[in-house]
């Protein structure tokens, strides 16, 4: 069956065990919350089954103050892909989006498709996150879906183009086939090593600028 | 990037302004 998203929702905030929650869904259901785990709680996404939860993302980048004081940030080793049935997708809560490493670490395990969750309410945040998204989109040569509360719900194609978007404050439900695509762009090879070639560079060229400076000092030293 | 096939999605927008 086709899968059924929700965004991340003020409406769902789940304070009790993961046994529990499972009940309130028999379809194939991702939906994000606030999601008690023993005696901790966590800013969650999590896939519902039959009622069972089958597949759960913790939030990793807590949003400073309002989250992280609260809650529990999500394990930075683990995966934010989730499985369903054949196919992988890349999974990021909120403001996630913003962060490179989401959509290179999800493309690295294999996401097909990229999922961003949001319970974001105002216009601009949500013009913003939606900018993240397609970033995340075209860096790493995946669609990308928007799943917002009140507006901005949206798909990208591959290349981080925003292929249609739901209209602010509108109540929608909406059929889509999502396209799946393999393979890593230029941006997801390198972008790892980038930074540590351009560190190497930078040494590299003060060495030598060094170099050059105490050479000539020592031929004017000469000369004199 | 390969396009390897297409998953169905039901997306839903509450449409909630708080």
């Amino acid at each position: 069956g086709a899968l059924n998203v929700l965004p991340e929702s003020s409406l769902f905030n789940y304070d009790f065990d993961t046994d529990h929650l499972g009940l309130l869904a028999h379809d194939n259901l991702l939906i994000g919350g606030t999601i008690r785990s023993q005696s901790l709680v966590y800013n969650s996404v999590v896939l519902l089954q039959k009622g069972r939860v089958t597949a759960r993302y913790n939030k990793i980048f807590l949003v400073p103050i309002e989250e992280d004081a609260r809650l529990q940030a999500g394990n930075e080793r683990q995966t934010n892909t989730l499985r369903f049935g054949d196919v992988i997708l890349g999974v990021g809560i909120c403001y996630e989006s913003s962060f490179e490493r989401i959509s290179l670490k999800a493309v690295h395990n294999g996401a097909q498709a990229l999922l961003f969750l949001s319970n974001t309410q105002s216009p601009p945040a949500t013009a913003l996150q939606l900018r993240s998204v397609q970033v995340r989109s075209a860096e790493t040569g995946r669609v990308a879906l928007f799943v917002g509360m009140a507006g901005n719900t949206s798909m990208t194609d591959a290349k981080g183009k925003v292929v249609w978007r739901m209209p602010w404050a509108s109540s929608e439900r909406r059929a889509i086939s999502v396209p799946l695509y393999s393979g890593l762009t230029n941006a997801v090879h390198f972008s790892a090593q980038l930074s540590y070639i351009l560190v190497a560079v930078t040494c590299a060229t003060l060495v030598s600028l060094l170099w050059k400076g105490l050479h000539r000092k020592a031929e004017r030293d000469h000369q004199g | 990037p390969r396009l390897e096939g297409y998953l169905e999605v039901n997306l839903v927008q509450p449409g909630i302004v708080g």
